[in-house]
């Protein structure tokens, strides 16, 4: 599982 | 982009919609906490800064500028335009009682110490509680409009979904943002007193009317 690097949502 | 993502970011913004049309339609903003919008203004300019720095998709780019400037035209319509239609008596939350914490909470636990990193926590932070001071509002005076309460359940109704996405990436995508999702359970737990009152009471046609 990878955290999330980039915010891609709103 | 899946389906609960693009149905939730749909019913944000058909929350908005409700909200500016509302306003617009009735020349008021009697029952809306300008607090709240105030709080929102905030959570999407500081959100959405990264839209000078990172380019994720068209869609993300013109949905983000679409939250910014209708969060901050609600609040014109509120403090200006219909200033003396809103209802201040009623809209007593301290919003320093959000800020604060949102602040602290951004500065100690984040993803990365750097400037536009801890106004996207700080934003997200507070979010998960910017639709208290309406909650307050709703509970002080006792009901709310129809109208209204459509506005409070698409806006609930919004993040609820976005937990659903969440759970979607983290089985097919293997992603997740602990931050994001702790945030967003407490957003849509704040909301679930007033869902249960929505769909039993404002669906079957009455008025949403908080008992004495």
């Amino acid at each position: 599982d990878i955290e999330a690097e980039e915010h891609d949502e709103l | 982009m899946n389906i609960f993502r693009i149905i939730g970011d749909l019913s944000h913004l058909l929350a908005i919609i409700i909200l500016l049309r509302k306003i617009w339609k009735t020349r008021s903003c009697a029952g809306i906490s300008g607090k709240s919008q105030i709080l929102f203004a905030l959570v999407y300019t500081t959100r959405y800064l990264d839209l000078v720095t990172t380019y994720v998709s068209l869609y993300n780019t013109v949905m983000k500028i679409i939250f910014i400037a209708v969060s901050i035209a609600t609040c014109y319509l509120i403090y200006m335009k219909f200033k003396a239609t809103y209802d201040h008596n009623h809209d007593t939350f301290r919003i320093e009682f959000l800020l604060a914490p949102a602040v602290i909470l951004a500065l100690l636990i984040n993803h990365d110490f750097t400037f536009l990193e801890i106004l996207w926590t700080f934003s997200i932070y507070l979010e998960s509680v910017a639709i208290l001071p309406q909650l307050f509002m709703v509970s002080k005076t006792g009901e709310a409009e129809s109208i209204t309460s459509h506005y409070l359940f698409a806006l609930g109704s919004y993040r609820a979904l976005y937990i659903l996405n969440w759970i979607y990436r983290y089985h097919n995508e293997e992603i997740y943002d602990l931050i994001a999702i702790v945030a967003g359970i407490v957003q849509t737990a704040l909301y679930c007193d007033f869902f249960y009152l929505y769909i039993t009471k404002v669906l079957r046609g009455k008025k949403l009317q908080l008992p004495a």
